[in-house]
């Protein structure tokens, strides 16, 4: 029921 | 060159036990600040970033910048085999594909080496700016880490919600329901044990609790931690290492349906 975030969505990639 | 020496072996033993079950295998990086790490784990679901700063080591050398791919599992599998009261030195030669652990014991009458093969790791690395969390909680890291494997025989999800008065862990599964509540304490004699709450504005966020029992794993290191929640941001999970540095961990919600 609960969808997972990704955590790469909240950080940029350097 | 590389000569990195702890003389608190137990503690890098500590730090490597409590990443092994999140990350493979992650790159060290080694600067004159110090020996550092940022990895996610294979789901890109967490983050782990460590940092051993240059100061809490007795002797430090590092001539260049160096990156060092490890496997955590077997690294964690060397560390086992220094004693808890063992001086670690971690040692590399420019160039080399290779890093040896020496191990003294504290009368100095046993050195152990072992050498570890470095790899090839093509990692991430994620830029993670300051930010200023709406909800900050800091409470004994046993009494977290407690929470979290009560919650997870319940559920698999745990809804952390912060304000004023404290910091509510609830889950649900099959069975039924669990909520504990952490009022906040205004002791003064044994700060080790308060429950403190630096609120800007109230949060509740849903989390995976299989991750927060593999970041338990770092209750070792601190006798409190540090939980640090936003809106729409992933938490910050610290173990703050005396005279050292810390390991940070991070977790992307879940969203609520």
């Amino acid at each position: 029921p609960n969808e997972q975030f990704n955590i790469s969505l909240f950080y940029a990639d350097l | 060159m590389l000569e990195l020496r702890l003389l608190q072996g137990g503690l890098l033993k500590k730090v490597l036990e409590a990443m092994k079950d999140l990350v493979n295998d992650a790159n060290f990086d080694c600067s004159p600040t110090g020996f550092s790490l940022q990895a996610m784990d294979s789901s890109h679901v967490a983050l782990v970033s460590l940092l051993l700063r240059s100061e809490g080591f007795e002797h430090y050398r590092c001539d260049r910048n160096v990156s060092m791919g490890m496997n955590l599992n077997n690294m964690a599998k060397m560390l086992r085999c220094a004693g808890n009261d063992d001086i670690v030195t971690l040692k590399a030669d420019d160039g080399s594909d290779c890093i040896t652990f020496m191990f003294e014991n504290p009368s100095q009458d046993k050195i152990a080496d072992f050498e570890m093969k470095l790899m090839d790791i093509d990692s991430e690395h994620l830029g993670i700016p300051d930010a200023e969390y709406q909800s900050i909680v800091r409470m004994p890291a046993a009494e977290f880490a407690r929470i979290c494997r009560d919650l997870s025989t319940i559920g698999d999800t745990v809804l952390i919600s912060v304000s004023k008065e404290g910091v509510q862990f609830s889950t649900r599964g099959d069975m039924g329901t669990a909520n504990i509540v952490c009022r906040r304490t205004t002791t003064v004699d044994k700060p080790e044990e308060d429950v403190i709450i630096e609120m800007e504005e109230p949060v509740s966020l849903t989390f995976a609790l299989r991750y927060l029992n593999s970041f338990t794993k770092a209750t070792p290191l601190a006798t409190q931690v540090t939980i640090s929640m936003s809106s729409d941001l992933p938490m910050v999970i610290e173990y703050r290492i005396e005279g050292m540095g810390y390991i940070r961990y991070y977790l992307a919600p879940k969203i609520d349906e």
